[in-house]
């Protein structure tokens, strides 16, 4: 079996950055 | 530009005060969310967890287990992680999105207002 | 318990908004439905808009996996060994992942700002449009491509002057707007008309009263911008003359006419901003209205300063503005940097950040640093 289910765990969590959203960010 | 977004359907859904009261939706919607990378395959294998759902291929990566009287969950990650978390009221609901990018049309298609969030560092299954 | 599935490649074409109180009021209401607008497709920024209010779209990232999941009936139902459930209820229902995302659109409420692409000009000519690249748009095209809610375009389009002349929306000149609105004031006040209450269509009937015979440029509709832009409406169709926007109005065309070249001494100044208006108009005027522009370079003179000199860098813009008058009353000030201000600080912090504080008396003065 050549393949895996796995969380990588991260230590923190962030949510800090913000931007401004253009006609193409929103359709992306 | 601007687009319409269609909203009768969580119009209605506000309408009639059928709100969510659990980890899923009235609509049948769920949201989780994982402090980490959750690493799932990106080809099928020979693998009873692999098979396919109206012609997409699907994998079974885990199983939930939530109580919703004590609002904590548990979250078993392939054969070998165990993540413990917890059903979390949202402090702002978030509605969600659909854009059809052929018909370039935007649609409101439900509104969360619970999740299930594990941010605990995942256990070994004993 | 519940089996968890997931795409292997999930759909990127969903999204997650923030429903704030005002959001959700907007999806509860009986107006129109909520529109996501953009000046144009490169450039600016995507606002969301009810039928009343603009928010301007902001994406927030997060470090965190976020899964969109919903029930759905596996195609090939398996039985699940004891031992692989792990001591927890055996599975009811199956959930499948269809989508991840990696950020949320917040909302943050905004002002709506009209589109003014393609908007000509209007100053009385006679061929009006002539050939404009608007010819055949209506003022309802100009709303819906503009991002803003419709309420706001409504208020901002007469605030900027904006009228439909044949048919063809169009904004006012400084002259026509000027010119039309001393005719109205003129012609309201040899019929004593009730300046707290105006109706737009029997002041344009005083209005033509007055005008020379043949094609007079104050038609209905200029009348109305006239009333909307310098006035407030009743809620009857009528207009309630704004006398001090008015007065505002004459003193900064009064500037622009007397104190524009050399400085002016105040008091001459005012004589001569008084003599503008129509005879026994009887507007009260103060120089505290026209805050934003005029500065003083030496005390008791007065002079024009036209916002269009004004640097965009704040640091050059805080330099010009002492080279013209080295100390400033903090009220005096302000209105020539509150639109760099785009941080919403509060504007005494504002300020602080590229002048001095002094306080004179009771006085708060700015100056250099």
């Amino acid at each position: 079996k050549n393949f895996r289910i796995w969380v990588r765990y991260k230590e923190g969590f962030s949510d800090a950055v913000r931007k401004n959203v253009s006609w193409h960010d929103l359709w992306s | 530009p601007s687009v319409a977004i269609s909203t009768s359907q969580v119009r209605a859904l506000l309408l009639s005060e059928n709100r969510q009261t659990n980890v899923t939706t009235p609509m049948g919607n769920m949201m989780l969310e994982i402090q980490g990378d959750l690493e799932i395959p990106e080809t099928s294998h020979a693998d009873d967890r692999f098979s396919s759902h109206e012609g997409v291929d699907i994998v079974k990566f885990g199983l939930l287990h939530v109580n919703m009287e004590t609002k904590s969950a548990t979250l078993f990650i392939g054969k070998k992680q165990r993540l413990l978390g917890s059903v979390v009221k949202l402090d702002t609901p978030l509605g969600l999105l659909k854009f059809n990018h052929k018909s370039g049309t935007v649609e409101m298609q439900d509104i969360f207002s619970y999740k299930v969030i594990f941010k605990n560092r995942p256990l070994p299954i004993m | 318990s519940t089996n968890l599935y997931s795409r292997l490649s999930c759909d990127p074409s969903y999204k997650l908004v923030q429903l704030t109180p005002e959001l959700l009021e907007a999806l509860t209401s009986d107006e129109p439905q909520l529109q996501f607008k953009c000046f144009d497709e490169k450039r600016s920024d995507v606002v969301l808009c009810s039928a009343r209010r603009t928010w301007l779209l902001r994406q927030k990232n997060h470090s965190n996996t976020v899964m969109l999941m919903r029930e759905f009936l596996p195609e090939d139902e398996q039985t699940q060994e004891d031992s692989s459930l792990f001591g927890i209820p055996r599975p009811i229902n199956d959930l499948l992942g269809y989508s991840r995302t990696t950020y949320e659109y917040e909302t943050r409420a905004t002002e709506g700002r009209i589109n003014l692409d393609l908007v000509p000009i209007y100053n009385g000519e006679v061929n009006f449009p002539g050939e404009s690249k608007l010819k055949g748009r209506t003022l309802k095209d100009v709303f819906d491509n503009s991002p803003s809610s419709e309420t706001e375009c409504k208020v901002r389009w007469y605030q900027l002057g904006g009228c439909v002349v044949n048919g063809c929306p169009c904004i006012l000149s400084p002259d026509m707007l000027s010119n039309a609105l001393h005719v109205t004031l003129m012609s309201a006040l040899a019929e004593s008309l009730d300046f707290d209450r105006l109706h737009p269509c029997e002041t344009y009937e005083v209005v033509q009263k007055d005008v020379e015979k043949g094609r007079s440029p104050y038609v209905l509709e200029v009348v109305r911008t006239v009333l909307a832009k310098f006035g407030t409406p009743n809620d009857d169709e009528t207009w309630k003359l704004n006398r001090r926007q008015v007065a505002q109005w004459y003193g900064v065309r009064a500037l622009q006419k007397f104190a524009s070249r050399h400085s002016v001494p105040l008091e001459e100044f005012l004589i001569k901003w008084k003599s503008t208006f129509p005879p026994f108009a009887g507007f009260d005027i103060d120089i505290k209205m026209l805050r934003g522009w005029f500065c003083e370079p030496t005390r008791g003179t007065v002079q024009y300063v036209s916002k269009d000199t004004l640097p965009v860098d704040v640091k050059d813009r805080f330099k010009m503005l002492f080279k013209l008058q080295s100390q400033w009353d903090l009220e005096a000030f302000a209105p020539f940097i509150e639109d760099l201000n785009t941080k919403g600080l509060k504007i005494d912090t504002f300020i602080m950040k590229y002048a001095r504080k002094r306080r004179i008396g009771k006085k708060i003065v700015v100056c250099s640093r």
